[in-house]
């Protein structure tokens, strides 16, 4: 159930 | 150089446990007052990030910031070779092609030693900036490790629902389904028995319960695991050290 998200989606990338 | 002993070489061992299922390569940076390091699952999905302060060290020595890049697996090999009991140093110097993992127990005057040969691992580092959390439970870790392996068993996914009151677990798959309910309470015999909640929204959010069944594994670090829910961002899930801390930020799953 439901659409797993990614962290990328929340957190910055550097 | 680096010099890092730790008074007794479970404790590396039950830090390393704690998540080396749920990710492979690891940076570890050590630094002056300690030892970091960060890592995200191939699925993106799972953050493990880790604080040894250098006070959870009998003794810790680092001149110069080195990275040391290990493969898991291959650690957890080497770890196995020392005894709980015996004292583990941790070796390297300022340009390091390997780590000496150094074991001793001084009872029997036994030393063993072994060599590790070190990776250069290309991982992005991900910025997490202080968040809000709408919600903070503080409950015992084999609490939370009972609920999730149990009801981890009956679909891919753990619904986690706070209100003011009640912390509730649910899952709902094809075998049928189950909820778990724990309303807070202080235990003043055993502190570290109690189930504190601090709410300011409520929440309802869903995690994937493979991600949950990986986070449980670091139980064996502290008897409490501190869980910060927002509707906003990934949960975050944290073990405790003497110094220190071995935290877990997993993203939710959204409903279609």
């Amino acid at each position: 159930a439901g659409v797993q998200t990614r962290l990328e989606g929340f957190f910055k990338v550097v | 150089m680096l010099e890092a002993k730790f008074e007794q070489a479970s404790l590396f061992k039950r830090i390393i446990d704690g998540f080396k299922d749920c990710v492979q390569l690891v940076n570890f940076q050590c630094k002056e007052d300690g030892i970091i390091a960060q890592a995200v699952d191939d699925s993106r999905v799972l953050l493990v990030s880790l604080e040894i302060g250098k006070d959870a060290f009998q003794e810790f020595r680092c001149d110069h910031p080195i990275t040391l890049g290990m493969d898991l697996n291959s650690l957890s090999k080497i770890l196995r070779c020392g005894n709980n009991t015996d004292s583990l140093t941790l070796i390297a110097d300022d340009t390091p092609d390997s780590l000496l993992l150094l074991f001793e127990d001084t009872k029997r005057e036994r030393i063993s030693e072994y060599s590790l040969k070190l990776m250069d691992i290309d991982a992005d580092f991900l910025k997490i900036e202080e968040l809000q959390y709408d919600t903070t439970i503080m409950m015992p870790s084999a609490d939370f490790s009972k609920t999730v392996r149990d009801l981890s068993q009956l679909s891919d996914s753990l619904n986690i629902l706070v209100t003011k009151e009640t912390i509730k677990f649910v899952t709902d798959g094809d075998i049928g389904s189950g909820s778990v309910i724990m309303k807070p309470f202080i235990d003043m015999e055993n502190p570290d028995e109690s189930i504190k909640l601090e709410m300011e929204q409520p929440v309802d959010l869903t995690f994937g319960s493979k991600y949950l069944l990986d986070i449980v594994k670091g139980s064996a670090l502290s008897n409490k695991i501190g869980i910060r829910l927002s509707s906003e961002a990934p949960a975050l899930f944290q073990f405790d050290l003497t110094s220190g801390f071995l935290q877990f930020f997993l993203a939710p799953k959204f409903s279609d």
